[in-house]
């Protein structure tokens, strides 16, 4: 066992937009490293996979369930990531698995 | 992954797992580490989502995640989710929903919608059998209830289940199905393959570590679940975490994991 993580509260009495932006702010080096890491792992796979991902995401992403569109909105404002990389972090299991 | 569901000799159920992940040509060779596993460990977090002041239900995540990979809803139910390698991905999913057929479910946001939605166990059970999902890889779900002794694994396709594995439906005790229920990243009904067997060992650990009441009936104390999943191979290089889940106390106890390289 290394540690044991911290416990964060998600307040869902506030609107979607601005739920994750307190904690994703606190915690933007973690998510910028983690995303950074699936960036490029995903380019050793495919150069062409990133691009085609940041570029398509953000509009399909609007095709999502809206709250959990505005909840990645609000990660992406508090952490200032780009939202294509939030989009594409939250649909990992799937995009990889391809 | 390996998650567990057992019976804990008090009339309920204690739920377990390792969430192993890491990604094809993610080896780092300079460090004999996994990046992405090792990418992962610090932006590990528990988040109580908190509605009226109340914690709704409770989950292990990552940070910028907005699903749910393990999380429980106190005294209810908790769910772990499994990647299946078994089968050939439903490509069809990813290209009808790329096409304009935005009716399925992406996984994350339908395990979210399971807390969300759901307050009981049943609930959550339908939910997780009948929705239509645009999963590229299929999945095992984990499921167990915190009113009954029921531990559950659920083997999905993207639009329909393909077997169920319930505790009790199994006679013997060495089984997975019997008084508790063990699922790696392989069909439940096929044999793992040699290269990357989890169960058997787990299996093994399972009946080495269980204690048996005056009843006959086997149990497990949460430390016992934690030495099934501290032991190689279910504990691994890829393993990101290990939680305990207490679904009474609607409490996920989770501990960053490593393994070093053999």
């Amino acid at each position: 066992v290394l540690s044991k993580p911290n416990t964060a509260k998600i307040n869902l009495d506030l609107p979607p937009i601005e739920r994750w932006i307190e904690l994703s702010r606190s915690y933007s080096n973690q998510l910028k490293a983690t995303i950074n890491n699936v960036i490029e792992l995903a380019d050793k796979i495919d150069s062409r996979i990133v691009p085609f991902v940041q570029e398509k995401l953000p509009k399909l992403a609007e095709t999502l369930p809206q709250d959990y569109v505005d909840e990645m909105k609000s990660i992406s404002s508090g952490s200032g990531l780009d939202f294509g990389d939030i989009v594409l972090f939250n649909v990992f299991y799937e995009a990889f698995s391809a | 992954c390996t998650s567990i569901v057992a019976k804990d000799g008090k009339g309920g159920v204690i739920h377990a797992r390792n969430m192993d992940f890491g990604l094809f040509l993610g080896f780092d060779f300079k460090n004999m580490t996994w990046s992405l596993t090792e990418a992962l460990r610090p932006s590990l977090i528990n988040i109580d989502f908190v509605r009226d002041g109340q914690t709704q239900f409770t989950s292990a995540s990552f940070i910028g995640y907005v699903g749910i990979f393990t999380a429980v809803r106190q005294k209810k139910f908790s769910l772990t989710i499994n990647e299946r390698f078994d089968v050939d991905g439903g490509w069809v999913g990813i290209i009808e929903w790329l096409l304009g057929k935005h009716s399925a479910h992406w996984l994350g946001f339908l395990t979210r919608d399971v807390f969300e939605k759901c307050d009981n166990f049943k609930c959550a059970q339908d939910y997780l059998m009948q929705a239509e999902m645009t999963l590229v890889s299929p999945v095992y779900f984990v499921l167990a209830s915190g009113e009954d002794p029921i531990g559950q694994i659920i083997v999905r396709d993207r639009e329909d289940v393909s077997e169920v594995v319930t505790i009790g439906q199994e006679e013997d005790k060495s089984k997975s199905g019997s008084w508790f229920v063990l699922q790696t990243n392989y069909d439940p009904s096929n044999e793992p393959p040699f290269f990357d067997d989890r169960r058997h060992p787990g299996l093994k650990c399972m009946s080495e570590l269980s204690s048996n009441a005056a009843s006959g009936d086997n149990f497990i104390s949460k430390e016992g679940l934690f030495d099934v999943l501290s032991t190689k191979p279910n504990l691994n290089m890829l393993t990101v975490y290990t939680s305990l889940i207490d679904i009474k106390a609607g409490i996920i106890e989770t501990f960053v994991r490593e393994c070093p390289f053999p």
